[in-house]
């Protein structure tokens, strides 16, 4: 049974699509089939392997746009050893968003293109951008899970109130299968205080939903896109990495 | 003459809030009366200053949706001595926006509001959203200067072209008096060859128009909207702060 995991959070940089890469990266080295898919308009999924969302000619805005679009077509290897799959975005996925907008079936783009594909993996891992419009709602309803990326930073912290109420709604209104796998705190710097509280504060209000592993702040992560790479393939046993291992290990188990 | 500057990048947490926060701070400390406008529906800058957005009942979205609302009703004073005036977001401006898109004016709504209120600031300065959606469009109509934080990693560097192309294409299409009043780095950390190389990236592609004031990266900066302060009046002596007082005299002489 393929598990469809939505990353998102619209507060800004708290490192969605770093996730999506290295969760993506550690799922396809323990042995399975991933499948990611970016759904933001500034690809900067796309570009954190290596690829030129310029370049692009289909991907996500077609699967978005067209009714019968094989998502065959226009998935990119990347990856260790080039075993995951990546549906790109190209820059037209700001004008799909406005396209689809006007379809009475505008939230279930997604949904539908993934249920037509009958896609052979074990893990889709969907990167949204930061906001919680079209995109990403199409991302909340084609996924069965979601998972929050949280900076440990107080601004970060407190738009994750908006966000669950959000995936309740859609819950409600939209997927009844959707769930929430759980929070994982991001850009943790054991020096500082205030990552300890705010990490303390997660915990006492999302209790169990928080996972134990922490991901660290460390520059390495913004210096990997540049060589079109993970830290997880890139550098495996770095602090960085290896969080993202144990997460992954933890996100397998969990299913 | 009112400069009304809207800060604007479309990539997430790059210090879009922080910078027009301490830079609203440090023009108000110069003696400048200030007018912040809240333009994200996340409300961060609303909240960074000590403000609940859930307890707002009018502030922006009134401002965008109502002909004839009166810019005063809602101001806020905030900041050192609470001199500056801020137009606080709700959780309703995301409805509002939505609501906006179906208005033949649909970016010309904050543009109008700020002619209608013949406002008495010397400088407006306009927070807006990861998204280069109707919300920072507005900004973009109703500013005629244009301010772009750039994060020190190579992820957040990547935007700035297809932010460039939009901001031409604004002032082509919706506001001519539109002009770019520069970038400027942010999130700098001295010991990571990193940020050094993305700096010396910025300058090379954007010569002239890159701010030599570079903000450092420091911790600090995430915990003083914990108090609802800004770090420029909380620790005015601090490197993150002296900075921000650097760009503001800078920008202040621009004029
Ligand atoms: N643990 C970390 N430590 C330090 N830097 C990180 C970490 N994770 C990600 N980064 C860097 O921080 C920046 C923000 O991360 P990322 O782009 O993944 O966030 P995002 O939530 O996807 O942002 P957006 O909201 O713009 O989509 C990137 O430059 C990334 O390389
Ligand atoms: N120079 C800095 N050094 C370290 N942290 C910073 C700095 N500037 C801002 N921050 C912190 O980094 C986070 C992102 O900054 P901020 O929220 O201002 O960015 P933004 O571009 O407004 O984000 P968004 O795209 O979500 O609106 C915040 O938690 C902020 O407190
Ligand atoms: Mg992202
Ligand atoms: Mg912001």
């Amino acid at each position: 049974m393929t598990r469809t995991i939505v990353v998102a959070n619209q507060k800004g940089g708290v490192g969605k699509t770093t996730s999506v890469a290295n969760l993506g990266a550690a799922l396809s080295l323990l042995g399975h089939q991933v499948l990611l898919i970016d759904l933001d308009p500034q690809a900067a999924l796309t570009a954190s392997f290596g690829i030129d969302p310029y370049s692009i000619s289909t991907g996500t805005p077609q699967l978005l746009m067209r009714d019968r679009f094989p998502l065959s077509r226009s998935l990119v290897p990347v990856g260790p050893g080039r075993r995951i799959g990546l549906m790109p975005a190209s820059l037209s996925l700001a004008a799909a968003e406005v396209q689809i907008a006007f379809l009475p079936d505008r939230t279930t783009r997604l949904q539908q293109a993934l249920q037509r594909n009958l896609v052979p993996f074990d893990y889709i891992l969907i990167d949204t951008p930061p906001s919680l419009g079209l995109l990403t709602l199409n991302g909340l309803v084609a996924a069965r899970e979601v998972l929050i990326p949280v900076q440990c930073h107080y601004l970060a912290m407190r738009g994750v109130r908006g966000l669950i109420e959000t995936i309740w709604r859609v819950k409600r209104k939209l997927n009844p299968d959707l769930s929430l796998l759980g929070l994982f705190a991001t850009m943790y710097d054991p020096y500082s205080r205030h990552s300890v509280e705010v990490i303390a504060e997660l915990r006492s209000v999302f209790k169990t939903k928080v996972f134990n592993v922490i991901i660290p702040e460390n520059v390495r992560f913004a210096e990997v896109p540049v060589a079109g790479k993970t830290l997880v393939e890139y550098m495996p046993e770095h602090e960085g990495a290896r969080a993202y291992w144990q997460l992954a290990e933890v996100i397998a188990s969990h299913g």
